[in-house]
């Protein structure tokens, strides 16, 4: 899964 | 994925399945605030965005395609199908959109325009800031009714320990990822939406422990 902050979250 | 992220959006899905079982069991919609519903799809449609320019993971999409189409499904049903759109009660639901919705946008285009943020960016922090109060009108709606029936409770407790578990999820990934990127935005907006929560959690747990009909002070 590709790690963005809370941008990879719902 | 770690475990509070994981029973966070366990928690959101259970909160939609309670409310369909909800309206299929009770055949009404009394004491649900479609506005809340409407808020919610408007905070799936903007934030889900990127679904159409870049892949994260089959969780991550699926997920997100679970939100909107159970979304569009619940105000399908209390907008157009019979017996939830006779008995819901527009009077009681009265809350105005626009007050959420232009006040969220202002900021959101605040927000961007500091951080130089594009087109999907400003779409999705606008919906970090609706869904911090997306869930007003359904709180306005329960302090009228007073008293609150078991499915509703429980519906608005699951959504609200789905944003509770996602305070302890940036806790976590805040220690365990070297270089997690911290957003206050996101943190500010996830502390405001679960202290509305706050007030409601204290008669819910009270209820419980004394037993008997779940009511709100008026």
């Amino acid at each position: 899964e590709r790690r963005e902050g809370a941008k990879d979250e719902l | 994925m770690n475990i509070f992220r994981f029973a966070g959006d366990m928690s959101h899905v259970f909160s939609i399945i309670i409310l369909l079982l909800r309206l299929h069991v009770a055949k009404n919609a009394n004491g649900v605030s479609l506005k809340t519903q409407e808020l919610f799809l408007i905070v799936f449609c903007t934030r889900y965005l990127d679904l159409l320019i870049r892949f994260i993971s089959l969780y991550n999409s699926a997920m997100k395609i679970l939100y909107i189409g159970s979304t569009a499904a619940i105000i399908h049903m209390i907008r157009y199908r019979e017996p939830y759109r006779s008995t819901y009660d527009r009077s009681q639901d009265s809350f105005r959109l626009e007050f959420a919705l232009i006040p969220c946008l202002v900021l959101a285009m605040i927000t961007s325009l500091i951080r130089g943020f594009g087109f999907i960016e400003l779409f999705w922090t606008f919906s970090i800031y609706l869904e911090a109060v997306a869930i007003l009108p359904q709180l306005i709606v329960l302090q009228r009714y007073s008293v609150v029936e078991n499915l509703t409770g429980h519906y608005i407790f699951f959504l609200g320990a789905y944003r509770g578990l996602y305070i302890l999820n940036w806790i976590y990934r805040a220690y365990t990822e070297k270089h997690y990127h911290h957003d206050y935005v996101v943190y500010a907006c996830g502390f405001v939406q679960t202290a509305l929560y706050a007030d409601f959690f204290y008669y819910y747990f009270q209820s419980k422990y004394y037993g008997g009909t779940f009511s709100l002070p008026t």
